[in-house]
């Protein structure tokens, strides 16, 4: 463990923590892409099949119980308990772009044909995209509540923070995982746009409003 | 190793 990944693992709690009591508090998922969170509870659950096979320590395995329980509490809280206020009219992203090619990727381009490893590398390479819906729901509908942009901004920061934590790896521990850091590099790159617009408008106490 | 599969990441 080194002090990017730590921090990364804590963005990413607090990315999920901010989402759920958003949607919990103002009893409203209005803004929310619930494609995205079912993609992420997809990530979750194929990544940590682990969980029934290997126990790593007990840091791992509380926080992977933690993210799998959280998304999938926000999909119920967004397709089930808020459902009247789920905007699918702009969450109309067509997730099977991206699971379809993501899935035949990983078969094609993995470190092992077992089971598990292809799970955890589709789980990888769909961890990549799984925001497009949000982002591109954003961009529909031209804004996004304060809340969520800061929600987006920890979820952005915290693979940002793993890039640093496998550059460390490399250079401490000669561990490096190609697939995870080029999966990792296209997630962030992608949230180059948002990362502007919150630097240059929301950290001004401006709204975050599209076109920029 | 370079490319050591212990998934100790979440």
């Amino acid at each position: 463990m080194n002090v990017f990944r730590l921090t990364g693992d804590l963005s990413h709690l607090a990315a999920i923590i901010i989402l759920l009591l958003k949607i919990w508090k103002s009893r409203s998922c209005a803004g929310i892409s619930g494609k995205s969170q079912i993609l992420f509870a997809i990530v979750f659950t194929t990544r940590y099949l682990d969980l029934l096979t290997s126990f790593i320590s007990i840091y791992n395995t509380s926080m992977k119980v933690i993210y799998i329980g959280c998304a999938y509490a926000t999909v119920y809280l967004i397709y089930m308990k808020f459902r009247a206020t789920y905007d699918g009219n702009h969450d109309s992203f067509r997730v099977e772009f991206l699971v379809v090619p993501v899935g035949g990727l990983a078969v094609l381009v993995n470190h092992d044909f077992s089971f598990l490893e292809i799970l955890w590398t589709f789980s990888i390479y769909l961890e990549s995209v799984a925001i497009l819906p949000q982002l591109f729901m954003i961009s529909k509908t031209g804004e996004a509540e304060t809340i969520t942009t800061h929600y987006l901004f920890c979820l952005g920061l915290y693979r940002a923070l793993y890039l640093l934590n496998w550059i460390w790896r490399f250079y401490f521990e000669s561990f490096f995982d190609m697939i995870a850091i080029v999966a990792g590099v296209v997630q962030t790159v992608l949230y180059c746009d948002f990362f502007y617009l919150y630097i240059t408008k929301v950290l001004k106490g401006k709204k975050l409003s599209l076109p920029a | 190793g370079i490319d050591s599969k212990h998934k100790d990441e979440l």
